[in-house]
């Protein structure tokens, strides 16, 4: 996850903002 | 009122509805207009276009029914591994109007001429190949989002934990296409086995932009954002 955590934050919080 | 009720037309598939309201916004790819006109300019372009359109695919398949449902580490896995055929898929549907040009967006489309000059050709004839079989098969709108989510749900994805339930959800986008194609395509019993056999040309045209845009990576001289490049790594 810790690899993955863009992909894993906006699975779980669905906001796009602040990449 | 036989005859009334026998020409009206076949209530749409509950599925086919749900996706074609799923189905993102047009996306523009903006190429930076401080950089000239030539390969760098373009392969940036396509790279911050790429970075949007993953942000925009993770939003779309959370509104694919059944999806939600798998768990976050499977949702995860999924989307890693069939992010690029569905993005792939958007292109060659945008491409479908335009003869020999790819439509990466709406205001970002390459001829040939155009591919050659920003270093996209190889890329781009594989995505024509690709275009060209759709257009053959006169690809429907409907037939495009069942076709796309079940590029997603065909993941065949080592790390996915629970099979079963990504089985499940193919399934039902499985039987959504064999009902609309049973109801609003009769007379061609075959055409949703045909639409399944484009699958590998979409997996395989995938591994060669995937190919690509990780030439561009290890190149070093485009930048990329970091969701693209954690989606590209997680390809490798």
């Amino acid at each position: 996850t810790e690899r993955h955590k863009i992909l894993h934050r906006l699975l779980q919080e669905g906001s796009p903002s602040d990449i | 009122i036989a005859t009334a009720t026998s020409k009206k037309p076949a209530p749409i598939n509950p599925m086919v509805s749900h996706l074609l309201v799923a189905e993102p916004e047009k996306l523009y790819a903006m190429p930076d207009p401080a950089l000239p006109d030539g390969p760098l300019r373009a392969t940036s372009a396509l790279c911050d276009l790429a970075d949007r359109e993953i942000v925009v695919i993770i939003g779309w398949a959370k509104n694919i029914p059944g999806f939600p449902a798998l768990s976050l580490a499977d949702q995860m896995s999924v989307l890693q591994s069939a992010w690029l055929e569905v993005l792939v898929l958007g292109v060659a549907w945008r491409s479908l109007p335009c003869e020999d040009e790819v439509v990466f967006a709406e205001d970002f489309a390459l001829d040939e001429e155009g591919a050659r000059a920003a270093g996209l050709w190889e890329l781009s004839a594989a995505l024509l190949q690709l275009v060209r079989k759709y257009r053959a098969l006169r690809l429907e709108r409907e037939e495009y989002v069942l076709l796309k989510a079940l590029a997603l749900a065909n993941s065949d994805s080592v790390h996915i934990e629970d099979m079963a339930a990504v089985q499940r959800l193919r399934d039902v986008l499985h039987e959504a296409l064999l009902e609309y194609e049973g109801s609003r395509r009769p007379e061609e019993p075959r055409r949703a086995g045909k639409l399944l056999l484009t699958l590998p040309l979409l997996r395989q045209t995938a591994a060669r932009a995937l190919h690509h845009f990780y030439g561009i990576k290890l190149g070093g001289k485009v930048p990329m954002h970091k969701l693209f490049l954690e989606m590209l790594e997680a390809m490798m």
